[in-house]
C-alpha cells in the first residue's frame, strides 16, 4: 500500500513559484486499482514521482507499506524501490543501448534476481513483444516502446505499480491488453496499481478515480464503469 | 499537397526483414485533413517520416507539391522541409537546452525568418503555454511538452503539417484545442494536415481517415463524424 499526507511540491520561488502539488492527501491499498485523472499540468506525474520516491516533496509525508520515505538515505530509497516498486514512465525512459529484452529484465538484473521464465513469457506474449525483443528502442514504434516500458514494470511483480499514461501511444487492442494485465495484477497478485490516464475507457478498468486539478485532489469516483 | 506512390520500407534482410511499409499509395491535397489510424507497429510513423522526407523509402516515390523527393540532395531536402513542412513528433524531439519559447521559434530562426508577433501570440495563447515559455522541456509536464511540439510545427504556417499522435498526452480540453487549431489551419490557411492518431474522437476532426495495417492501406472512411 501507499499513503500520501499533505504533499506539497514547489518549483521556483517568490512570485514565479509553481505549486505542482498544493496539499495532497490520499491512500492506496493492496489489491486496489486507482486511476488518477486531471488536466495537463495539474500535478499527476509530480504526484506519481513523489509517491514512488523518485522525487522529494517540499513538505508532507509518503509511506510505502509502513516505511516512511522522508527518513531514508538515497541508498535505502533505491533498494526500497528496486524491491517493491515498478514504474511505467510517461516518456518510457528505456535505455537506448539495450535491446527490448534487456530493458525488460533490467530491474531483475539490478536486484540480482533470476527471471521466472513462465512469467516472462506471459508478459512478453500478452504485450505482443515476442519478435521485437532483440531490437533496441530506436528500432521500435512508439507503442512498442511503451509496451516495453510496461513489461519492465510488470516483470518483478512489485508490490506497487505506478503507470503514468501507459496507453497514450497504443491502439485500443494493445491498450486493452495492458489494462487487463494491470487489473489482473490487482485481482490475482494483490498488487497496488496507481495509473495516470487521460482516457475515460482506461479509467473504467480501475476501482476508483481520483481527480487532480491545480495540484490538489478535487474529487473521487468509485467503481467508474456504469 | 503530398503524394506517395508504391512506398516500401524494409528494415533488416532475409527472414528477419521487417516490412514497415509494404506498398503504400496515397494522395493528400491542399485544404484536406487526413487522419491515419491503425494498430501499434502498423507503419504509421514510418509512413509519416517518408512523406516528410525525414526517412528514405526502400522503393517508391514521394512528392511534396510537384517536387519529387528521391532526386534531392540532403541539402535540398533540408531546405524543402524547412520552407514547407511542419512535423509534430510522436516523441516530441524538443531541444533540452532551449526554453519552450526558443524551441517554438527554432524553425523560423533556422529559416532566417522573423516571427509574426500576432500569430505567435495566437498559437501560444490557444495552446495555453504563455506562462511556460521560459521553462526548458525538463521543467514541463508531458502534455506541455507535446503542446510545445505542436506550437513549433504551427509557427511557420507550413504548406504541410504532419502530426504523429499529437494528443496522446493531453486531457480532452487541451486535445480539443490542438485539434481545432489543426482543422482551422486546413479550412482557413488551406494547409495539408496529416495526423496519426489512435483516438476516434481526434479522427472525427478530419475530412477522411486512412486505415493502415501491416504496412499497407486497408481502407478509407470519408467524413468520419456521424
Ligand atoms: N530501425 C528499425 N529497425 C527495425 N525495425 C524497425 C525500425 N524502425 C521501425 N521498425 C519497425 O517497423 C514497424 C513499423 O513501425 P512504426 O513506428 O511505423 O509503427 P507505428 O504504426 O507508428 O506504431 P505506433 O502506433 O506504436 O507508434 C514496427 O514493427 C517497428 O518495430
Ligand atoms: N522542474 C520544474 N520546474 C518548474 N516547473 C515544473 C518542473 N517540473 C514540473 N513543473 C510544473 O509542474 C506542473 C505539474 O507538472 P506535472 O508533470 O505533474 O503535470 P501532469 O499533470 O503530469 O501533466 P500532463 O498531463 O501534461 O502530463 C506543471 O505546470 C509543470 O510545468
Ligand atoms: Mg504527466
Ligand atoms: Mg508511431
Amino acid at each position: 500500500s501507499v499513503e500520501a499526507e499533505d504533499l506539497v511540491k514547489v518549483y521556483g520561488a517568490g512570485d514565479t513559484a509553481v505549486y505542482a502539488l498544493d496539499g495532497v492527501t490520499a491512500a492506496f491499498g493492496s489489491g486496489q486499482f486507482t486511476a488518477i485523472m486531471g488536466p495537463s499540468g495539474s500535478g499527476k506525474s509530480t504526484l506519481m514521482h513523489c509517491l514512488a520516491g523518485l522525487d522529494t516533496p517540499t513538505s508532507g509525508e509518503v509511506r510505502i507499506g509502513d516505511t516512511g520515505l522522508s527518513g531514508l538515505s538515497d541508498r535505502a530509497l533505491t533498494l526500497l524501490r528496486r524491491r517493491r516498486v515498478g514504474f511505467v514512465f510517461q516518456s518510457f525512459n528505456l535505455l537506448p543501448t539495450l535491446t527490448a529484452g534487456q530493458n525488460i529484465r533490467l530491474p531483475l538484473d539490478l536486484a540480482g534476481r533470476k527471471p521466472d521464465p513462465r512469467w516472462e513469457n506471459e508478459v512478453v506474449t500478452r504485450l505482443n513483444l515476442t519478435d521485437r525483443l532483440d531490437h533496441r528502442p530506436a528500432e521500435l514504434s512508439g507503442g512498442q516502446q511503451q509496451r516495453v516500458a510496461c513489461a519492465r514494470a510488470l516483470m518483478t511483480r512489485p508490490d506497487v505499480i505506478f503507470a503514468d499514461e501507459p496507453t497514450g501511444n497504443l491502439d485500443s487492442a494493445s491498450g486493452a491488453e495492458v489494462l487487463s494485465f494491470l487489473r489482473s495484477s490487482v485481482r490475482e497478485l494483490r498488487q497496488t496499481v496507481i495509473m495516470v490516464t487521460h482516457d475515460p475507457v482506461a479509467a473504467g478498468y480501475a476501482d476508483r478515480v481520483l481527480f487532480l486539478a491545480d495540484g490538489r485532489v478535487h474529487g473521487e469516483l468509485h467503481d467508474p464503469t456504469p
